[in-house]
């Protein structure tokens, strides 16, 4: 048996939404531990790892691993359905096909229940290794996402250079260019490890779509190292993380 | 002239 209680729908929402455009369906891995999720996208560009402990949760309970494989798009319809501050419990025996949602109202004067059908997906998974990286900045979400949506109406590439002097994105194209420098300040709302400097060159289209997590915290964390997939990671509260990793364009 | 890597050759496979 499987059965986890969030105390707020809202949460569940945010993680769907920072899913579900890179990823139209994916498995949840269950344990005794949590719930996590590892896939990469259609293209085999990114890949999306994320972690929710099981102290995240109201109730939890996983008797013995369970994978359940979703369709994003039906989740997100089923979880329209719920209002934000709804408690969700998601459920499924051992031998599912089937998941259940039920929410239920802070009132708790209405419940709702939904089942969803469990895809048997083939997912690969890839070993991540521990990475050193080069330059770690942490930077406002809101930021990080202005940034890429607007380096990306100029060019299909957007290039990140980190130095101790600050991090600095471009983009080239046929109308023109842009380049925005952020340096870390005092107030320390932008914040710089560096080791050594890194270039690297970037697809802007996946840089928008990590930007989709940008609701589930107030900072995201960039890292890179040469020769690396970027690492964009954005914490859920205290207990996880979805993490993206974008490979990078490479010289012909 | 760059062209974009595939993320599945930096990571082993399990």
């Amino acid at each position: 048996m499987f059965e986890a209680r969030l105390g707020s729908t809202t949460l569940l929402k945010k993680i769907v939404d920072a899913l579900r455009e890179i990823l139209s369906q994916s498995t949840l891995d269950c344990s005794d531990s949590g719930i996590q999720l590892q896939a990469m996208d259609n293209s085999h560009v990114s890949l999306v790892s994320m972690l929710l402990q099981n102290d995240c949760f109201e109730k939890y309970r996983c008797d013995r691993n369970i994978s359940l494989g979703l369709d994003l798009k039906s989740l997100s319809k089923v979880l329209k359905c719920a209002s934000g501050d709804d408690a969700v419990t998601i459920s499924a025996p051992d031998k599912a096909d089937k998941v259940q949602l039920s929410f239920e109202s802070a009132g708790k004067e209405r419940t709702a229940d939904y089942e969803l059908r469990l895809l048997n997906l083939d997912q690969e998974h890839l070993g991540i290794p521990e990475t050193d990286y080069s330059c770690v900045v942490i930077m406002p979400a809101i930021e990080f996402a202005r940034i890429c949506r607007d380096m990306t109406s100029f060019s299909e590439s957007v290039v990140i250079a980190c130095s101790k002097d600050g991090i600095k994105f471009s983009a080239s194209g046929e109308m023109g260019s842009a380049n925005i420098k952020l340096s870390q300040t005092s107030k320390g709302d932008v914040d710089l490890t560096v080791e050594e400097p890194v270039t690297l060159s970037f697809a802007g289209r996946y840089l928008s779509t990590f930007t989709r997590a940008t609701p589930l915290s107030e900072k995201v964390k960039i890292g890179m190292a040469a020769d690396v997939p970027l690492l964009v990671e954005y914490p859920i509260e205290d207990y996880g993380y979805i993490r993206y990793y974008l490979a990078p364009k490479v010289d012909d | 002239k760059t062209k974009q890597s595939n993320i599945s050759s930096f990571f082993t496979k399990k």
